[in-house]
């Protein structure tokens, strides 16, 4: 463990957590993608999968039961218990164009021809491109409340910081995971366009509105 | 044994 990676995991944590804080207290789901929230509970499910059969630390199992139980928590919130308040009209990226590609590429690109670790190579992929239809939606609204700005920059901000726990591990460790790197670093430039308003709106109380 | 990247991370 490295202070990247635990910064960065804190930073997930904190994004999940904000996210939950931000549909109980408001009792609403006003701005949320529940496509990207489905997308990203697949991607726990299908991660974490040796959470049973590979004991890593009380930390690695316990933040795996965190990060599957509450994306699950999120979507029940988002299509049953305040679903009244999800907007559907605006949650309409074509996801099997994301999820079709991502599970052809994790077949054919892997570390090992494994049902495990195809899952995990798909967990990786998908992850990457998850917050596509969050992104989407917020063009398609034109705006997005600060509280879920905040949460994305959070989300952004944890694998940002894991390209830095990788850089790290490559001199320090020796460790290197190509799979994991290059999805990273695709994953953190979607972010790239949301973090430079972030930045120049957000931090002097604006809101976010991204070219619709 | 997988011989691929350990597998310890998040």
């Amino acid at each position: 463990m490295n202070i990247f990676r635990l910064v960065g995991d804190m930073s997930h944590l904190l994004a999940i957590i904000i996210l939950l804080m931000k549909m109980w207290k408001s009792r609403s789901v006003a701005g949320i993608s529940g496509k990207s929230q489905i997308l990203f509970a697949i991607v726990f499910t299908t991660r974490y999968l040796d959470l049973f059969t590979s004991f890593v630390s009380i930390y690695n199992t316990s933040m795996k039961v965190f990060f599957i139980g509450t994306s699950y928590v999120t979507v029940y919130f988002i299509y049953q218990h305040f679903k009244p308040t999800y907007d559907s009209n605006h949650d309409t990226f074509r996801v099997e164009f994301l999820i079709v590609p991502v599970g052809g590429l994790a077949f054919l690109v892997n570390h090992e021809f494994s049902l495990l670790e195809i899952l995990w190579t798909f967990s990786i992929y998908l992850e990457s491109v998850a917050i596509l239809p969050q992104l989407f939606m917020v063009s398609k609204t034109g705006e997005a409340e600060s509280i879920t700005s905040h949460y994305l920059f959070a989300l952004g901000s944890y694998r940002a910081l894991y390209l830095l726990n990788w850089i790290y591990r490559y001199y320090f460790e020796g460790f290197f995971d190509l799979i994991a790197v290059v999805a990273g670093c695709v994953q953190t430039i979607l972010y790239c366009d949301f973090f430079y308003l972030y930045i120049t709106k957000v931090l002097k109380g604006k809101k976010i509105s991204l070219p619709a | 044994e997988f011989s691929g990247p350990k597998k310890d991370e998040l």
